[in-house]
């Protein structure tokens, strides 16, 4: 679950990097 | 280019650091490599001058990341007129630390039989990219959010034909570690880590775009006057 969470939290992190 | 080694990392070629006429005869080319983690000074002594020279010594000045011989200059037999020999000097991290300008400048004192001569040089920091520097994907999470935008720096890196993936497998034979690669956009994205000797993390994130032979790289670092330097160190890496 934590893995998934991390998994996501960096698609999160290059998405918001890319639209800020 | 420069001499391969067993991990893959890239070492600089030898330069001058000393020329002769500046040092009745004696002159010293050099450069810096980890191997296996072992951190060298790797020296080329020739004597230039008409008499035999002995008796060498080597001793650094204070310096940024505390670098120093970890053993005598090993140069057992006399060096004759004409004659060149290779040492290799095994240094450590641990001596007196005191920042230099620029901050990878080292200052170094050579002693023979005929005089103490004294030159500079410069180390490529990545010399002091440690083993265990990929850090763990929750901290590096954390991390980046905690390091503020002014402590952020954006370098474009030119010239440069490699995929994600190539690139990753070249920088972390320099023990610079991926941690997560993201596509957005089409174009590709890698977080890396980076911990030097004295324990400074330095994070990263590297874009580039297929077709395109600019990257763009974002540091994130505490102690971001190593920032420069790091870029410098994905560059030599990236293209050698």
């Amino acid at each position: 679950e934590l893995e998934d969470g991390l998994d996501e939290a960096f698609s999160r992190l290059a998405e918001s990097r890319t639209n800020p | 280019g420069g001499v391969g080694m067993a991990s893959g990392a890239y070492v600089v070629p030898k330069s001058v650091w000393l020329p002769a006429m500046k040092a009745k005869g004696l002159e010293i080319s050099g450069t810096f490599a980890r191997r296996a983690g072992v951190l060298q000074m790797e020296l080329s002594l020739t004597n230039k001058a008409m008499s035999i020279m002995s008796d060498f010594a080597i001793q650094f000045n204070r310096n940024s990341f505390g670098l120093a011989p970890a053993g005598p200059l090993q140069v057992l037999t006399p060096l004759s007129p004409n004659q060149t020999i290779e040492v290799s000097l095994p240094l450590s991290t641990v001596g007196p630390v005191m920042k230099m300008e620029p901050l990878t400048n080292l200052q170094v004192a050579v002693k023979n039989n005929i005089d103490v001569f004294y030159f500079s040089c410069q180390y490529p920091i990545s010399m002091l990219f440690v083993e265990d520097g990929k850090m763990e994907r929750q901290v590096f999470l954390a991390t980046w959010k905690d390091i503020p935008n002014e402590n952020e720096a954006q370098f474009q890196i030119k010239d440069c034909h490699l995929n994600a993936d190539a690139a990753s497998a070249k920088l972390q034979s320099s023990n610079i570690f991926t941690i997560a690669k993201r596509n957005a956009e089409g174009q590709d994205i890698l977080y890396q880590s980076i911990r030097l000797t004295n324990s400074i993390w330095v994070l990263s994130e590297l874009r580039m775009q297929p077709g395109n032979p600019s990257y763009t790289l974002s540091l994130k670092c505490r102690a971001s006057e190593v920032s420069p330097f790091v870029f410098q160190s994905y560059e030599m890496v990236l293209k050698n």
